[in-house]
C-alpha cells in the first residue's frame, strides 16, 4: 500500500512543484514505484513533464468532477503523472454542491494505492477545495518553505487548516516535515529565517536543505526533473538526500 | 478621479506583493495620494506595513461580504493600507451565493475613488472570485512576471481570464504592462525570458526591470516597503523608475 504525500503551502513560489517532481523521480530512482499528481490548475507539474495542459483530453478534472479512475488520466513519463488542465480551475465551483466533495480525490487514490509505493500530490497555492481533497487523501504532509520571512508566516494558517482536516476529515494526516527551499546560505536573512524555523518546529525541520540553483529554472523547460537534466549535479543531489530521509522515516 | 490598478498573476511567489506596495509608495513619494489594498487571505501586504492580519478586529472580508465602507479598514501607514485578515479565505464561499458577487469590490471602490490618485490592489495566486473582484473594480493590471519558464506559461491562462472579464463585467480592463521581477541578469535563462516576452507581448513588456535584491525579503521584517528600508538602495530606484514610467503613461 502506498504511502500518500502531498506537498502544500498557500505562500506561492516556494518549491511545491519542484519538489513533489524531484522528490518522486529520486524515489524511483531508488527503486520505488511511484505515482506523481497535478491538482494545480496551472499545471506547472504537468509541464514540467513536457505534457502541454491545455491538450490533455482527460484531466484531474474528470477524475474528481465525472469520478473517472486515475488509471485513464495517467501518462509515462519519468514517473507516472495523473495530469492536470485548466478544466480543474472550474472544479472548486463543479463541486460546491456535491456530497462528500472533500473526499473526491481520496475515494480515486484508495482504489489504486496498491499500485505504488509512494504517491505524490502537488498542490495550488491556496487553502481551497482542491488542496482540501489533497489533505484528505494524504498519510503525510511534506510543507517546502521558502527562508523568507513573508512565507514563514503562512505556516500557522497552514497547520490552523491541517487540524481541521485532522477533526473533520481524515483523522491520521501529520506534517511529514518542514523543508527549507530556495536557500541562498550566504544571506544572514536566511541563516535567521532557519534558526526560527528550528525554535518553533523543533525535529519537524528536514535535516535536507535544498539550496538555490539555476538548473531548477532550467529543467522544466526541457520537460526532465533535475535529476535527468543533470544527473551529477548538485541540484540532483539535494532532492536524492530529501528521498533518502524521506525512507529512513519508514 | 483614481486610476485603479490590480496586481495579478495566478503564479505564485512572483513578487505581486511587493511590487503593489513599493510602486503604491513610490507614486505616493511623488506627491500623490495613494490607497493599497490586500485582497489576499494570506495578508502580505497587511504584514509588510507592519499590521498583524490575526489582529484586526474589521477587513476587507467585512467590504465584501457585509458591504461596510473600504473607510472602515483603511489603516495609515507609508500609504493608506485597506487591511486583509484570514476570514478573506471564507468570503470566496460566504459571496457564492450572492447577486452581483463580483462587483463587491468595484462598488466599494466607487465610493471613495475621490479621495485618491491611484488605487492599487493586490491579489491571491489564482483566478477566484478575490482576484475576479480585483480586475472588475480595476482600469489596469499590472502582471509581475518571474523570468522563469514555469512563471511565463501561466501568461496565457491570465490573458484568457482577462477577456472574459472584458466581455462579461468590466470592458476597460487593459493591461497596463508586463514586470519582470526578481530578475538575475546573470543567467542565460533569465535573458531569453525576457526575450519571449518581448516577443510575445512587444510594448505590453515595461522598460523597468526589477532585479533581485536581498533587501525586498528583508524590508517586510521591519513593515517597511525598500523605499523606506533602504532609502538610497538600488532597489528603491527599481520601483522609483517604475513610477515614473506609470506616471508617464497618464
Ligand atoms: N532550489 C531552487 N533554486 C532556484 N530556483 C528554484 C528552486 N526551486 C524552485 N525554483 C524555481 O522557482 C520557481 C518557483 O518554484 P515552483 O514553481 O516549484 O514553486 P511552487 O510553490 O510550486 O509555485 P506555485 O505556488 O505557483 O505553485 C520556479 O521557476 C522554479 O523553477
Ligand atoms: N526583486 C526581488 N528580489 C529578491 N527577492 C524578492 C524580490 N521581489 C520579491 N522578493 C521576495 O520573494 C518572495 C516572493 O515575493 P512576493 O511575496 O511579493 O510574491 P507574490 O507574488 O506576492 O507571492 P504570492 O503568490 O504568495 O502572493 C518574498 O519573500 C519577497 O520578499
Ligand atoms: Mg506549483
Ligand atoms: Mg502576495
Amino acid at each position: 500500500r502506498a504511502k500518500v504525500i502531498a506537498f502544500a503551502n498557500q505562500k506561492g513560489g516556494v518549491a511545491k512543484t519542484t519538489t513533489a517532481l524531484n522528490l518522486a523521480v529520486a524515489l524511483k530512482e531508488s527503486g520505488h514505484k511511484v505515482l506523481a499528481i497535478d491538482m494545480d490548475p496551472q499545471g506547472n507539474l504537468t509541464m514540467s513533464q513536457g505534457i502541454d495542459p491545455d491538450k490533455v483530453d482527460k484531466s484531474m478534472f474528470d477524475v474528481l468532477v465525472h469520478e473517472m479512475s486515475l488509471r485513464e488520466v495517467i501518462a509515462e513519463r519519468e514517473i507516472d503523472v495523473a495530469v492536470s488542465s485548466i478544466d480543474l480551475a472550474g472544479a472548486e465551483i463543479a463541486m460546491a454542491a456535491q456530497i462528500g466533495r472533500e473526499r473526491r480525490l481520496q475515494k480515486a487514490v484508495n482504489e489504486i494505492r496498491g499500485d505504488y509505493d509512494f504517491i505524490c500530490i502537488d498542490t495550488p497555492p491556496s487553502l481551497g477545495l482542491l488542496t482540501i481533497n489533497a489533505l484528505t487523501a494524504a498519510d503525510k504532509v511534506i510543507v517546502p518553505v521558502q527562508c523568507e520571512y513573508l512565507s514563514m508566516r503562512g505556516l500557522m494558517q497552514l497547520q490552523n487548516t491541517l487540524r481541521m482536516i485532522r477533526e473533520n476529515l481524515n483523522p491520521k494526516v501529520e506534517i511529514e516535515g518542514i523543508l527549507p527551499t530556495m536557500l541562498d546560505s550566504r544571506t544572514v536573512h536566511a541563516k535567521e529565517a532557519i534558526e526560527i524555523l528550528e525554535e518553533n518546529f523543533g525535529d519537524l525541520v528536514f535535516q535536507s536543505r535544498i539550496k538555490k540553483a539555476i538548473k531548477f529554472a532550467e529543467a522544466p523547460v526541457r520537460g526532465a526533473s533535475v535529476l535527468k537534466y543533470d544527473p551529477k549535479g548538485k541540484a540532483a543531489t539535494y532532492y536524492r538526500d530529501l528521498a533518502k530521509e524521506v525512507i529512513s522515516h519508514e
